[in-house]
């Protein structure tokens, strides 16, 4: 990018291929553009115009809404939710590592009774992060394994939970409503569950995350967001407008398939990667 | 959409009398955007964008009563063309067992899709066989040992210590030995970029000859599809492409960024996770639905 003798116009263009093309879309794009001629009529450097975009990139990511709380409550509940193939399950099996890592007592609900084999993976995967699993049989109602996740984490004394669902299309409205049940659930056993709602999102996803991002959210209530294969070629853009439409922050980014595949998302290294 | 957005465009030439060649090329910048925000890859909105300004710039359009809906059916009628002619179907020539291969990116769909196949392929009067070759995902091999059962499909029954390579060569001598004429082998998700993992699929494809390769590919990826075919086909040489999850609002523009890059058809679209939920892609369908 800006390679020397290129004109200020080949330069814009250059940058709109470059948002573009990481999947920011076109009207942040144009707005982005739009904001940078404005706030910097003079820009003529292409170093000055790269570090200005960064950091127009880096406001647009940070979320008035704070991440949530420390986990005060015990067990501090956190149901995963996302359409199919994101990668909820794998990111279950890489929180509840973490977790373990920091001392805390882990239980994983397997709420996903429904897909072949949906169970038997988180089976192996809680088994490698060193934590608990309550699961019935399957096809078994999705609302009793997660209410029966928390009963079992309060009475064994455990830190928190990670509630595993089956994905599923945002548009499909009777799979919506089967989510919004096992939230209920969740609370009929404890009043402020769930604590969190974790959203996972593809990298790979175009346009599409937008509305993903609000009818899960209309339907639940979304507290927070993971971006999945990071390790790819995809830039996750999309991110840029998820933040700044919807205000909900992007907590975690998922860079590879193994246990320790998972950090916490950093705006500052996230627009530079963009670059 | 669209064609509101380029009605508008062309709303405000009513009174000018002649349509001016500035006019259309606002209403193709209306169509460049409607293209991006459906996740066509920037590349190939440019380019089709110039191949069809001519077509645009002319009599069809200029002479029109109602210019903007003309533009739309050139549009329409391009996207199409470029999309494929027809349906076109798996390729199973050669010597049975004929072996289908399923490759592309973590959770696209190609395990659901091996099972979808399975069942077009039994009422097509054939005897699939299913291969697990994923030995990486934990209980990958079970998931597709369980699609089997259900549909009642045989499956080898692979062991996750294996070498995949060795798997797909066992899968055959035991297809060709028990009478299934066609075999579906199902293989691990991986990035485009990792080279050990491609190259796993290299040894696959000259280890048992598959008489299709095809890239099961999720309808709602961004720019990226165009890296992911590109890279696919470079190194594996695809038959063509499933394009999974269209049962949902994603407009599907990679649909069309992959057929230009690669070339390669569209075969089939996945429209929901029963096994029963797999159907024929027609081209201009998916015109439609680019064009929102
Ligand atoms: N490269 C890469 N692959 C990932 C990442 N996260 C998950 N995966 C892979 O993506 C695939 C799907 O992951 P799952 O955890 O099964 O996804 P899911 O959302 O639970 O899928 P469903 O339950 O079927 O909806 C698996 O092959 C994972 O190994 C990541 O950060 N990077
Ligand atoms: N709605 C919908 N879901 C689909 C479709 N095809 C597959 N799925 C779902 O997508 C998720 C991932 O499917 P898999 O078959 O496990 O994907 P995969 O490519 O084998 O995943 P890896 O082996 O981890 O790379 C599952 O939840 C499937 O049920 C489809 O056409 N529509
Ligand atoms: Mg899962
Ligand atoms: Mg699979």
């Amino acid at each position: 990018l800006f390679k020397s003798g290129t004109t200020m116009e080949d330069l814009w263009e250059e940058i709109e291929e470059r948002l573009i093309t990481s999947d920011i879309g076109v009207q942040t794009t144009m707005d982005i553009m739009e904001n940078i001629s404005k706030k910097f009529p003079k820009i003529s450097n292409p170093d000055q115009l790269k570090a200005v975009l960064k950091e127009e990139i880096i406001s647009l990511l940070n979320t008035q809404t704070a991440a949530p709380e420390k986990a005060t409550a015990k067990p501090h509940v956190v149901m995963i939710v996302g359409i199919n193939g994101v990668g909820k399950t794998t990111t279950i099996g890489k929180l509840a590592a973490k977790s373990s890592d920091e001392g805390k007592k882990v239980l994983i609900a397997a709420a996903d009774t429904f897909r072949a084999a949906a169970i038997e993976q988180l089976v192996i995967w809680a088994e490698k992060a060193g934590a608990d699993i309550v699961r019935h049989r399957d096809n078994a109602d999705p609302a009793a394994v997660a209410y029966d996740g928390v009963e079992a984490a309060v009475a064994r004394g455990k830190d928190i939970v990670f509630v595993d669902t089956a994905g599923r299309l945002h548009t499909k409205i009777s799979l919506m409503e089967e989510l919004k049940k096992i939230r209920r659930a969740l609370s009929k056993k404890i009043p402020d569950a769930p604590h969190e709602v974790l959203l996972v999102l593809d990298a790979t996803t175009g346009q599409n995350a937008l509305s993903q991002v609000r009818l899960f959210n209309n339907a639940i209530g979304v507290t927070g967001i993971a971006l999945t294969k990071l390790d790819g070629t995809a830039k996750g853009g999309i991110v840029v407008s998820i933040c700044s439409t919807f205000d909900i922050p992007l907590k975690y980014i998922g860079v590879g398939e193994q246990l320790e595949d998972l950090h916490d998302f950093d705006p500052a290294l996230f627009a530079d990667a963009l670059f | 959409n669209l064609s509101e957005r380029l009605d508008s465009v062309f709303k405000k030439l009513k009174g000018h009398g002649k349509l001016k060649e500035k006019d259309v090329e606002d209403g193709l910048k209306e169509v460049r955007i409607a293209l991006l925000e459906a996740d066509v890859h920037y590349k190939v909105v440019k380019k089709f964008i110039n191949d069809i300004k001519e077509r645009a710039l002319g009599q069809e359009v200029m002479k029109s009563l109602t210019p903007g809906q003309q533009v739309i059916k050139i549009v329409n009628d391009e996207l199409t063309k470029l999309m494929g002619a027809s349906h076109e179907d798996l390729n199973l020539s050669g010597p049975v067992p004929i072996p289908v291969m399923l490759v592309g990116l973590q959770g696209s769909g190609k395990t659901t899709t091996a099972g979808k196949l399975a069942v077009l392929m039994r009422k097509n009067g054939r005897k699939p066989y299913l291969v697990p070759a994923d030995v990486y995902r934990p209980a990958a091999i079970k998931q597709l040992k369980k699609l089997g059962d259900q549909l009642d499909v045989p499956v080898f029954p692979s062991d996750a210590k294996k070498d995949p390579v060795k798997i797909c060569r066992e899968a055959v001598k035991k297809a060709r030995k028990e009478g299934y004429d066609t075999l579906i082998l199902d293989t691990a998700g991986r990035l485009h970029v990792d080279e050990e993992l491609m190259t796993e699929l290299v040894r696959i494809r000259d280890a048992v000859h598959p008489s299709d390769i095809l890239l099961v590919a999720d309808a709602m990826t961004g720019q990226d599809a165009v890296n992911i075919a590109k890279s696919y086909d470079e190194i594996l040489d695809i038959g063509g492409v499933v394009l999974t999850k269209m049962d949902g609002d994603a407009r599907g523009g990679a649909a069309l960024s992959i057929k230009a890059v690669t070339g390669k058809p569209i075969k089939f679209i996945g429209v929901g996770e029963k096994l029963n939920q797999l159907e024929p892609f027609h081209p201009d369908r998916m015109a439609s639905s680019i064009l929102g």
